[in-house]
């Protein structure tokens, strides 16, 4: 699922 | 993407577009701190190493592309256009702002999501956006002068600021495991820097005096 984190936000 | 979010998203597209116009129409940067504005195309390009490697969506893309693009050119107006150069208040913008890169660095490397290149780096953006403001508000208290299209720059960028906080809790509520500290106190701390400025901005509007900020 991507890295870890909120990281779709900008 | 909820509405808290896209708002966010907007003011800071609004923040970024309406420094650039300042600067591109009137050909001046008074009042803004280059600091400021150095340590922000910091954080961008920082936190969008993954610009190519990462796909999320079109709108993450392209907004990464033009908050990368106007941070930098106002960087570059700021430090080079023959004739914004020259209204640049350096004797007042005198905040030395690699004191705020260090500790947000060190505090990467010990506190982010993974010890990965990648992830020190975007967890140093987000400790870096969140004083990034610093100089800039510094510069205004020293200055006393808020021309209100500065005043209006501040105000969304604080604005983003507070809707990205709505942006969490609505994702917290709605998603399983929405759950990142890293950008949530750092979020935090960063609206905080605004609270004062939001305050006397709003009294001033309120009253309908000209901007002015304690010594």
């Amino acid at each position: 699922n991507g890295p870890a984190g909120p990281h779709d936000e900008l | 993407m909820n509405v808290f979010r896209l708002a966010g998203d907007m003011t800071h597209l609004l923040s970024v577009v309406v420094l650039l116009l300042k600067i591109h129409t009137i050909k001046s940067c008074a009042g803004i701190s280059l600091k400021t504005q150095e340590l922000y195309a910091v954080v961008f390009a920082a936190r969008y190493l993954d610009l190519f490697v990462h796909f999320v969506s079109l709108y993450n893309t392209v907004m990464k592309l033009v908050f990368l693009a106007s941070s930098f050119s106002i960087v570059w107006y700021m430090k080079r256009h023959k004739i914004v150069r020259r209204t640049y208040d350096k004797d007042h913008d005198t905040f030395r702002h690699y004191v705020l890169v260090l500790p947000c660095l060190l505090l990467a490397l010990l506190i982010n999501e993974k010890f990965t290149f990648r992830e020190v780096m975007w967890a140093f953006s987000i400790y870096l956006e969140a004083v990034a403001i610093f100089p800039q508000l510094v510069l205004l208290q020293r200055t006393r002068n808020i021309d209100n299209l500065t005043g209006q720059y501040v105000f969304f960028l604080g604005a983003y600021r507070v809707l990205y906080i709505l942006n969490w809790i609505y994702r917290y509520f709605t998603e399983p495991h929405f759950v990142h500290w890293i950008s949530w106190v750092a979020g935090i701390v960063q609206t905080l820097l605004y609270a004062d400025f939001f305050y006397y901005y709003i009294m001033s509007w309120k009253n309908n005096v000209k901007l002015e900020l304690p010594a």
